[in-house]
Parts: C-alpha cells; structure tokens; sequence
C-alpha cells in the first residue's frame, strides 16, 4: 500500500468498507428479527422460505454461501450444454465414459446402440428393456418406485406430522405436500379426460376396492372400503376419527373443493420412505401400487443436491427444493408421491400431465406462488382421480 | 434426484427394506 501511493490506500479502505456494510445487510436481512415491518405482511410461504435459510445460516457458513448461489440457472444451463448433440464418432466411447464413472448398466438398456443417443440428456433419460425390472406381486405390497438408494424410512409422527430427514434432523408434511388452505396456490384442472376408458375404472375399483364416486362425478366422501379378507368390512365397523385425520385432511383434500373430508378405516398409521436415485441410476419413476391421484401440487422451488451428505446435513431440504407432490389414495387410505429435484435434473416430467413443466425461469419479482395445483377429478368420472397401476411408468427426472 | 413416499397404512405395514438398502424399481419395499 505505501509503494502504491494514497489513492491504492483509498481504495483499499473502500473496498473494506463496502465489504463490511454489505456483510452486516446480508447477516441482518437473514435473522429473524431483523425483518422489516413490510416482510409481516409477506405469505406464510416466505417467511417459511426465509426460516430454512435462517436455520442455514445458523447451521453453516457452508450452506449459507452455497444457498446464494443461483441454482436453478445453473440447472437450466446445464440441461442446456448436455442437450447439445454430439458428433456421432464420439457418442460410444463418450457414454461409455460416462457410464464407467456412475455405474451404468448399459446391458440392459432398451436400444443398446449408443449412436442413437444425440446427446447426453437423451442418454441419461433412456429407456430400459421392459424385463430388466420384474414387478412384485403381492396385492399388499407397495413395490419400490425407482432404482436407487433407500437412505430413510418410518412412521410420521401424526401429532407433529414431522417426517425425519435423518437422526434429529426433521421436516413437517405439510410444508412438505402443501395444504389446501395454504397461502398463494393457483388452481387448474387438469385437462386429461379418459371417460372413455369407463368400463376399464369400474374393473380397476373393483379389483381394488375403491368406491366409486357417484356417476354425476360428484365427489363421493373419500371412504374407501377395504374388504378384510373373511372378516366384516371395515365399512360394519364405523372408523372412529384418529389423529391422522385432521391431518390427512388438511393436506390433500378440501372439503369445499373436492368432496366431503376424509374419512379413513381405523387403526392406520402414516409411513415414509426416501429413496435418492444416483446420477448412473435409472431415472423413470413407476407407480408403487395400484392408486387414484386426485392432486398434483408443483412447488417451484430450489435447486439444491440432494446426495446423502446435503440430506444429512442441509436442514428443511425437502421443503426448499422444486418438487412435485402427487396425491390422492390406494386400498388402505391416503397414498403421496413427490419426485423431488436436484442441482442436474431440474426436470420432472410426468407422463399424464403434459401441462406440468418445472424448473422455468420465474419472472423476476413476481409472487413467489407457494404453489400450482392441478386436481384430476375430470379424468375419470367414476374414480374421481387418474387411475395409477402397480408398475406402470409414470415419467422421470431430466438433465436441466 | 429423490423420491419420497408418504402413504397411510394399517398398522401391520412392515418395510422389507432399510437405510442404506440399495433397490431397483419393481422390488418388494414393504406389504401390509
């Protein structure tokens, strides 16, 4: 500084300056208190936004850096790159690269000829051969439903409705899934109609149990009638209303909106299941069981990894990150599926929504929607819902 | 990319599987 004269001294105290102010505005803007009267009146989705970001910051200079940095660009960026197509003598030996370092099984890929994929994305979303994945059977059973890593299981905690991230670090469902009654969600109905696949429902109910709703397509009461197997159904014995009713009935469905509130069989109890698909992994998810989605809720949100080590350490992950939360029901009550997104698949595409897009540039400035629900009830009359079958795809995740 | 299941079940609902468990789409993940 001295060999430089006054003014590299000056500009040195500036920068110091400046520095410090900008500093101590980030630190103010990210405590809780220091929010000003003008953020009170924000959405609950806001402060909800703001609170994981508190607890970042409180958690690790780490994750605070790392949460300003501007993922979704990075994302659509890098779906951009890999949708480029490459020049047909480099797609082998390019995939195969690419499949030694994330564990590939190319042996049992649908079209086994790698110049047929233009580019990577095309790759990264091939099919496999329809055999390679026998479905369980069971009529009980719920089959996993994508390949990957099962990194946390268990029981939801119906009073707190807390579903564990892992040991001691935990998320609430409702920020999870959404409720009907929460803060800045824009409706729509989704335009699927399959009324003419009618007689197809009524076997599908059948073989399932599921009551059909009244032929007007007026929302029956969601009761679903499980015949237990010899014994009286569980219709004989009147379900007592459990703590997970309320619950249930403020995530999925509206009483005004969608029929009358949930009613559930007795002694049911709400399980979870985390499943992370790593990037060699193939990325088509299936449906677990045979089921009615009625919602679909997508939160545009974040773009943060979610690799073991940011599930383990990056708290409220799940409530930051873009998602898309499917509900509705299967034989034994309320049934959810959220393809949640990540730092290189922004995209989740969902085979019977053709309307859903995510990971779009969000105009800046504009409300933040808390999210956009799209509700199923037209697509068929009887069912209320779309009819999901155990096994069958429903869409995936893609670069960018 | 994850994905997450939240599904309401009788209480006899056992998972076949556990943390950690590496799975491939169609497997058994638990049964009532």
């Amino acid at each position: 500084a001295h060999a430089g004269g006054p003014n590299s001294v000056m500009k040195w105290a500036v920068l110091t300056g400046v520095t410090i102010v900008l500093g101590t505005i980030i630190l103010r803007s990210q405590s809780p208190n220091g929010s000003s009267r003008a953020d009170e009146e924000e959405g609950d989705s806001a402060k909800l936004k703001r609170k994981p970001r508190v607890q970042i910051f409180n958690n690790d200079w780490i994750f605070f850096c790392y949460s300003t940095l501007p993922l979704n660009a990075i994302s659509r960026l890098w779906g951009q790159v890999n949708s480029l197509d490459l020049p047909v003598w480099m797609r082998p030996w390019g995939f195969k690269c690419y499949s030694y370092l994330f564990g590939v099984n190319l042996d049992e890929m649908e079209d086994p000829d790698l110049r047929h994929y233009s580019n990577l994305s095309e790759f990264f979303y091939r099919n496999i051969q329809p055999n390679a994945r026998p479905i369980y059977p069971g009529h009980n059973a719920i089959i996993c439903p994508s390949d990957g890593k099962v990194l946390q299981i268990g029981i939801i905690d119906s009073d707190s409705g807390e579903i564990e991230q892992v040991k001691g670090l935990t998320y609430s469902i409702r920020d999870f899934l959404g409720t009907h009654s929460q803060p800045s969600v824009s409706r729509s109905q989704s335009t699927v109609d399959l009324v003419p696949d009618e007689e197809k429902h009524k076997e599908f109910a059948r073989v399932n149990n599921f009551r059909l709703s009244d032929p007007s397509g007026n929302e029956s009461e969601h009761y679903i009638e499980v015949k237990n197997e010899g014994d009286k159904t569980v219709e004989e014995s009147k379900p007592t209303m459990s703590k997970t009713v309320g619950l249930l009935n403020e995530l999925s469905l509206n009483p005004d909106l969608y029929g009358k509130p949930y009613n559930e069989p007795k002694d049911t109890q709400l399980f979870f299941a985390v499943i992370y698909l790593a990037p060699g992994d193939y990325h088509h998810f299936h449906s677990p069981v045979n089921w009615v989605c009625k919602i679909r809720r997508h939160f545009p949100g974040d773009l943060f990894s979610v690799a073991p080590y940011f599930q383990r350490n990056f708290p409220n992950l799940f409530v930051l990150n873009e998602r898309v939360a499917l509900l509705g029901n299967w034989k034994h009550g309320f049934f959810s599926m959220t393809p949640v997104g990540a730092t290189n698949v922004g995209s989740i595409k969902l085979n019977f929504d053709k309307e859903l897009k995510t990971n779009v540039k969000r105009k800046r400035h504009s409300e933040p929607h808390a999210c956009y629900e799209a509700t199923y009830g037209n697509a068929s009359r009887i069912l209320g819902g779309m009819p999901l079958t155990k096994g069958e795809e429903l869409g995936g995740f893609m670069l960018g | 990319s994850t994905v997450v299941l939240c599904f309401e079940a009788p209480k006899s609902f056992k998972f076949k599987v556990k943390d950690g468990d590496k799975v491939k789409m169609g497997q058994e993940l638990g049964t009532v």
